[in-house]
């Protein structure tokens, strides 16, 4: 079972301490990051808890923390994989989603099936493991709401031999 | 090429080519142009002076002069145009670079920086600081927020209250950031919102700054007894690397309020994120 109480009392520690601010030892800002992480899990048990409730579909959900600096296990690794986008805010949105992912040829669906535009963005000249390949794909999340999009890494076409038509004569 | 330009349907934003700095932005729908200059700027952490012995720490900000130093005079960069996506990768120095990206159909600008970690083997503590200079006449004046709430007017070297007689030309002026910052000459308005509590100014009119990030290598002596080194478990680290965005909306300043609150409550109740692979077991209550 999930529960939200440990990191509420974290952020209620952190809060009361200000602890953003820098004023701490560095031996006490290190323990407020662990409260924070400490909270976090059971947070995340919580979250899995609600959506497989809403989705109808008890699922190992997976929390990318990292996804700022371009990282994600999940998605650099799977050739299938959902993204469920969760909107809290009270009208609808359009979201443009950043995943990191290996090179390749990407196809997302929406709710409904239909395969929405996507592309994947890599960094002419850069290092892949700075800048990984990023899928991109724009999502439309309703207001207080979630919606899954499926995303399946397309299998890699092979040249096909061109047979050359003999020429008439 | 000569044109470094991203734009969509309500922005345009353009770099010098050579220095690759952003120089102007233009608000489509509004047909407004507005030449902005943003760099990258440090401070040089003040260790005490012959006026006062109070060094810049945790607690206090205190630059040992009034101009910031450029982290460079100009970017590498690389731009990146795609149908979902324009980018302007810039690269000032090994511990600081920008993308400068658009995406379809929005309507601001989005930085997102990379800072960190500031190196500070020659001895110097060092407050990084993105400005954005434009030629705005404001009087003084920018306006901050307070907790998203109400928004505050600043004026340089002023309070409301009492007279005031400025001793700290660059920290007396500054002022907690908790989402946005504007400056505005009645007619047009540059707001930027941030996606963290930050510092902020404007010490010249037009202009206008928010410090990003800080390493000190001075305890300022008000408890703490450790300086703001950002080092690590151990005290011995490298130092943090820091990335945030700053989302800069160019509107008249009649209807820039309605702009940024809607942007701001998309920012702060920002869609979350969660991944799976699918295929789990059908689940229902009881």
């Amino acid at each position: 079972s999930g529960e939200s109480v440990p990191l509420r009392e974290a952020m209620a520690v952190l809060q009361h301490h200000d602890a953003v601010s820098g004023t701490s030892r560095q031996h006490v800002a290190d323990d407020y990051a662990r409260q924070l992480a400490e909270g976090w899990g059971p947070c995340e048990v919580l979250l899995n808890n609600a959506l497989a409730r809403l989705s109808g579909s008890k699922e190992n959900f997976t929390f990318c923390r990292e996804l700022n600096v371009s990282v994600c296990p999940l998605s650099q690794t799977a050739a299938h994989f959902q993204v469920t986008i969760y909107n809290p805010l009270g009208r609808k949105v359009d979201w443009m989603v950043r995943l990191p992912v290996q090179e390749g040829v990407f196809s997302v669906r929406d709710p409904n099936g239909l395969t929405v535009p996507s592309e994947v963005l890599t960094l002419p000249g850069s290092d892949s493991q700075e800048y990984p390949p990023e899928l991109l794909f724009s999502a439309l999340v309703p207001a207080l709401g979630f919606s899954t999009y499926s995303v399946d890494r397309l299998p890699r076409q092979k040249p096909r031999a061109r047979t050359r038509r003999p020429r008439p004569q | 090429s000569r044109v470094l330009v991203i734009q969509n349907e309500h922005i345009r934003a353009s770099f010098n080519p050579d220095t690759g700095l952003l120089v102007e932005i233009e608000n489509l729908d509004q047909n407004l142009l507005l030449p902005v200059r943003q760099a990258f700027f440090w401070y040089n952490a003040s260790t005490g002076d012959n006026v006062s012995s109070q060094a810049s720490g945790a607690y206090i900000f205190r630059p040992n002069q009034q101009e910031p130093l450029p982290v460079r005079h100009w970017a590498e960069t690389r731009l990146v145009k795609t149908s979902l996506v324009q980018e302007v990768h810039q690269n000032f120095s090994a511990w600081c670079s920008q993308v400068v990206r658009l995406y379809p159909g929005q309507r601001h600008l989005e930085l997102e920086w990379t800072v960190g970690p500031i190196p500070v083997g020659d001895g110097w503590g060092k407050e990084v600081i993105s400005r954005f200079d434009t030629t705005l006449e404001t009087d003084g004046r920018f306006y901050t927020d307070s907790n998203g709430r109400e928004i505050l007017e600043r004026r340089r070297d002023y309070r409301p209250t009492w007279n005031f007689s400025q001793t700290e030309p660059v920290a007396g002026n500054y002022y907690p950031v908790n989402s946005r910052i504007y400056i505005t000459d009645g007619n047009m308005q540059l707001t930027v919102l941030t996606d963290r509590s930050q510092g902020g100014s404007s010490l010249s009119d037009g202009s206008l700054e928010l410090m990003v990030h800080r390493r000190l290598l001075r305890d300022d002596g008000r408890g703490l007894g450790e300086p703001l080194q950002e080092a690590g478990p151990n005290g011995q680290g490298p130092g943090l690397w820091v990335r945030g965005r700053h989302l800069v909306l160019l509107d008249t300043a009649r209807a820039a309020a309605a702009g940024h609150r809607l942007l701001a409550e998309k920012e702060i109740l920002a869609p979350q994120i969660v991944l799976a692979l699918g295929g789990g077991a059908p689940y229902r209550l009881g």
